[in-house]
């Protein structure tokens, strides 16, 4: 098969088994469908020295300081698993040995749920590696889209632009990213959104049309020179630059593709899921909780 | 409460820490860190104590004149009969548990239940104002048996699916064996349950987890229990 499907009753998304990519989802609702893929790929931290001749000291990415080098594309073919049943099906892909994606289809949800699994985040290779989930799409929203206020209104924001001054980019990346607390989203005129709902705050942008990008881990060599003096290099057991394997981190984003008339209260009633319920078990174990 | 056993006061005093510039946004040194994380657990695990308080008036009915009363220490044995699910709490009789690393598929109390093949209580909170119906996975142990059932409050089954946890998951529970966070791998479950539960606004609803009997005793007909999972992989 050239495609394979997967759908609850709400929406289907549809992948290709020879790159073990997403390659779209559809509304059967109105039977829209919208490309779509989601990929995991890192920036290449700057460093402090410039290229050769010059060597002009630059300023690197650092705790305080995001300064990307390039970008390095996920690959090309991504290993991936489809756990199917009546319940949930997962579209589980493995980008690197050190980050992965779920896609969490619920039976009776319209959104998805896109788990990434990020770290630990690779140090031999003496790159600092600043790694973000990529989503890309057909909707044409040109070179604008939204970014939460601290959770209230949203924002709009357009590449390469300041209100209230003319622009001289200088970092296309970095200058176009924006906090995003709550949610992120591109839209075309009087048609499709959509739209990503963070579990955390982020860092995000949509740097081409059709994109939606946030950044989830960080493992850099050098200290941005803003004063903590440390490089960001955080492990699992709370030390740095030590014998300790690389903190790993997990979350969610819930991502949705809605017409005008649903986009804006789906997205705002989607941020409950941050306060999903809480399990509490009881039992008469022996041994206490994990903890 | 003035006398109460645990309150909220800890993890307010770590949030209200972790507001400063250099905290939440992660720009501070190592060692800082470190201790917002220590103060941020501490105060998580106070706070923990108090919300199953809190859980345990509503599960009595007392909640409503919680203000005007004096705070005790609550004891789930020693709790009021009530309509269910409060008396599925109730005749529990063991004590409210919350897995801290339920999205690394460990759980002490869920997995050991299982693995010795009793049944598991769970109740779901709902924080939020309005109804949710929301999916739940809760890690389990197949080597008793990979049948289960899930029932709610009222004893009806509800769908339910086993599901094998991701390698990133596998990756992720040994990572915290070789980081010392889980001292062995006896929570570490590789298998999860995954079910739809509803939870009322501002409260909570009951579900137990079972072994599934081969057969029903009253229609003699096999019980399917929970459904499996087919994987595919390329």
């Amino acid at each position: 098969q050239s495609t394979l499907q997967v759908a609850n009753k709400l929406i289907s998304v549809t992948l290709s088994p020879q790159t073990g990519k997403l390659l779209s989802l559809r509304r059967l609702s109105d039977n829209s469908v919208t490309q779509l893929d989601s990929e995991v790929m890192w920036y290449n931290s700057s460093d402090e020295k410039g290229p050769p001749p010059s060597n002009t000291n630059h300023e690197p990415s650092g705790a305080y300081i995001f300064r990307p080098n390039g970008a390095v594309a996920g690959t090309a073919l991504v290993p991936v698993t489809i756990v199917e049943g009546p319940v949930l099906t997962e579209i589980r892909q493995e980008f690197y040995p050190w980050a992965s994606l779920t896609t969490r289809i619920w039976s009776d949800t319209e959104h998805i749920e896109s788990e990434w699994t990020a770290g630990p985040l690779p140090f031999q290779d003496q790159l600092g590696h600043e790694v973000v989930i990529r989503y890309e799409s057909n909707v044409t929203n040109g070179d604008e889209f939204y970014t939460d206020s601290n959770g209230r209104e949203m924002l709009k924001r357009k590449l390469n632009f300041r209100p209230s001054w003319k622009l001289d980019v200088q970092q296309p990346v970095a200058g176009n990213y924006y906090p995003v607390t709550a949610a992120i989203y591109i839209q075309e005129k009087a048609g499709r959104q959509l739209a990503v709902v963070t579990d955390r705050s982020q860092g995000g942008s949509s740097l081409k049309q059709g994109q939606v990008e946030l950044m989830v881990h960080r493992r850099i060599f050098r200290d941005d020179r803003r004063g903590v003096a440390e490089n960001l290099n955080e492990t699992m057991c709370g030390c740095t630059n030590c014998n300790c394997p690389g903190l790993v981190a997990r979350g969610t984003h819930y991502l949705t593709v809605q017409g005008s008339d649903t986009a804006a209260s789906y997205r705002r009633t989607l941020q409950q899921r941050v306060n999903d319920p809480l399990v509490l078990t009881f039992g008469k174990a022996a041994a206490p909780t994990a903890g | 409460a003035e006398d109460a056993t645990s309150s909220t006061e800890k993890l307010e005093r770590a949030v209200a820490l972790l507001q400063h510039h250099d905290a939440i946004t992660g720009t501070a040194k190592q060692d800082v860190a470190d201790d917002y994380h220590r103060r941020l657990a501490a105060g998580m695990a106070e706070a923990e104590g108090a919300f199953k308080e809190e859980l345990a008036l509503l599960a009595s009915g007392e909640d409503t004149h919680r203000a005007l009363k004096t705070a005790s220490k609550w004891d789930l044995t020693n709790l009021h009969t009530a309509a269910d699910p409060a008396q599925q709490l109730d005749h529990a009789g063991g004590r409210l548990g919350m897995c801290p690393f339920l999205n690394a598929s460990v759980c002490h109390p869920t997995v050991e239940m299982s693995r010795l093949g009793h049944s598991i209580l769970l109740a779901i909170y709902n924080p939020l104002g309005w109804p949710r119906t929301e999916g739940v996975r809760v890690p389990l142990d197949t080597g008793f048996t990979s049948n289960w059932t899930v029932t709610d409050g009222d004893g009806k089954e509800v769908l339910s699916q086993l599901v094998p946890v991701s390698n990133a998951t596998l990756d992720l529970q040994n990572l915290m064996l070789q980081a010392d966070i889980l001292k062995n791998l006896t929570a570490a479950a590789s298998y999860e349950l995954a079910f739809r539960a509803d939870a009322p606004p501002l409260g909570y609803s009951t579900y137990t987890i079972s072994p599934a009997e081969a057969v029903d005793l009253t229609t003699r007909n096999p019980i399917a229990g929970a459904l499996s999972s087919t994987v595919r992989s390329w």
